[in-house]
């Protein structure tokens, strides 16, 4: 597994931040020292993880936009070997004032640079859409994992969600591989979730992760007390099904 | 219920789609003319009415930033009474072009004003942020239906989305009424769901609409073929929700 990951796919609510905020704490867990990058100004990483946006007074805008040093922004969270550069509303207008700067694309990256020695691993939250903000990941990251849940519209977007890493790959960050598409949400009592399922493995084949991450309330009800899964209920499904997913990809070799 | 109504959420996956195009085929079944206009890039909208996005030669796209007439790019849906603008993968550029264009936030206003006699409603779709398309969504909105899920993440977003009514209201737009939150994929069986539902009935009290749309997989299920709930299965729980709220909407009085 690279050291530098972005969770993304632009389509909504298909478990991005779920994912982020899981993946990481599991990682943490074993022993990994572990920075989750917040760069959706929905800031639901940051809360997610216990920390509240309203009382930071400084964000990933301000280490981006207004060039502040990058490690007097980021925070502790919960578990000692995770750490968090959160995003706060300042963001959404992030979006436009990055247009103008020059090496635009580059900015998530050039800040990132200087902590890559204290981390094993980086995991970067998208915001669902393909801007400028969503690009500053996919160029800043080694590898991409792309969560999709069992249904039709998520499946539709796939296609350009692989046209727009090519367009990354040949235009920015060359060796940008795919770290994997990971299911989400995945209900085995419908018809729909083993379909798609099908559809996505015939079609994709290798790309897809073996662990399979279930439809599971404890999931949707972690982030209402900051906590990840693993904090808030060891024994649930959703912890267990991340755990598996933190094993496979720490086994993983890279993919294309 | 105002003519048109933009159904918007910068939270991803909460329903914004699913609710405008089964909406509107519920209105359309009641011998209502209705316009849908898609201004997400991902086009679920369009697909979702059974449009193939990439056979089209023209899109919304064509009109808002290349004038092309708007009556050239309307399409024909299943149903008589329900037309569609449809998205295209270009709208994903709009965001950048539309910024440096004068008048930028009232675009969609402007081209929507000749054919407003054409229709007894309009319903615009938003994509998930709140960017400069979502901004165009509501200054043409006469008000605003607002989905959300009822999960804590969804439930963190909505002040945000105040927050930026109230900026359209104070900029562009002053007559923008809220048309109401309408509770989305509510499963009872879990607390999680209440719990949401009972925080959004305190904080929000009059704005909560009646109709409660429940978790139903024919609604996931029903996409794939290209139909509103309606046509592909009208005994369904997910559309007899819609229809309700079609009911309850056409006899509501204006909110604040
Ligand atoms: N496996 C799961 N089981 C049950 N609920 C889940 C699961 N994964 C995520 N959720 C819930 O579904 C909703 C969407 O997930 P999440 O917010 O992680 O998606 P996202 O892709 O980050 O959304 P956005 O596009 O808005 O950034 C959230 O309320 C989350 O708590
Ligand atoms: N009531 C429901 N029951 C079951 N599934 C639903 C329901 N409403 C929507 N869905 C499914 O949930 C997913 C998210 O819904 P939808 O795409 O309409 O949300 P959205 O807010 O438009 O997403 P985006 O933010 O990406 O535009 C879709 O796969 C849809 O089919
Ligand atoms: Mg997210
Ligand atoms: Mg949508």
């Amino acid at each position: 597994m690279e050291k530098i990951v972005a969770i993304t796919n632009q389509k909504g609510g298909v478990g991005k931040t779920t994912t982020t905020i899981n993946l990481a704490a599991a990682l943490a867990m074993a022993d990994m020292r572990v920075l989750v990058v917040d760069t959706d100004a929905q800031a639901n990483c940051t809360s997610g993880l216990g920390v509240d946006r309203r009382s930071l007074r400084k964000s990933i805008y301000h280490v981006m936009i207004l060039n502040e040093p990058i490690d007097q922004v980021i925070v502790r969270t919960e578990l000692d070997n995770l750490r968090l550069l959160p995003a706060d509303k300042n963001l959404t207008g992030a979006a436009v004032e990055l247009i103008d700067l020059p090496g635009r694309e580059y900015v998530l990256k050039r800040i990132l640079t200087p902590i890559l020695p204290d981390y094993d691993y980086i995991l970067i939250d998208s915001p669902p859409s393909l801007n400028i903000l969503t690009l500053n990941g996919l160029v800043a990251a080694q590898s991409v994992l792309i969560p999709i849940q069992c249904e039709y519209f998520a499946l539709e977007g796939i296609t350009d969600l692989f046209d727009t890493l090519k367009r990354v790959r040949h235009s920015f960050n060359p060796d940008l591989s795919v770290l994997g598409i990971l299911l989400t949400m995945y209900d085995e009592r419908t018809n729909l979730s083993g379909q798609v399922r099908d559809d996505l493995r015939n079609y994709f084949a290798d790309l897809m992760l073996e662990t399979v991450i279930p439809r599971n309330v404890r999931l949707a009800e972690a982030p209402s007390y900051g906590k990840p899964i693993i904090l808030y209920d060891i024994r649930s499904k959703g912890a267990e099904s991340y755990i598996n997913l933190a094993k496979e990809l720490l086994n993983h070799a890279k993919k294309g």
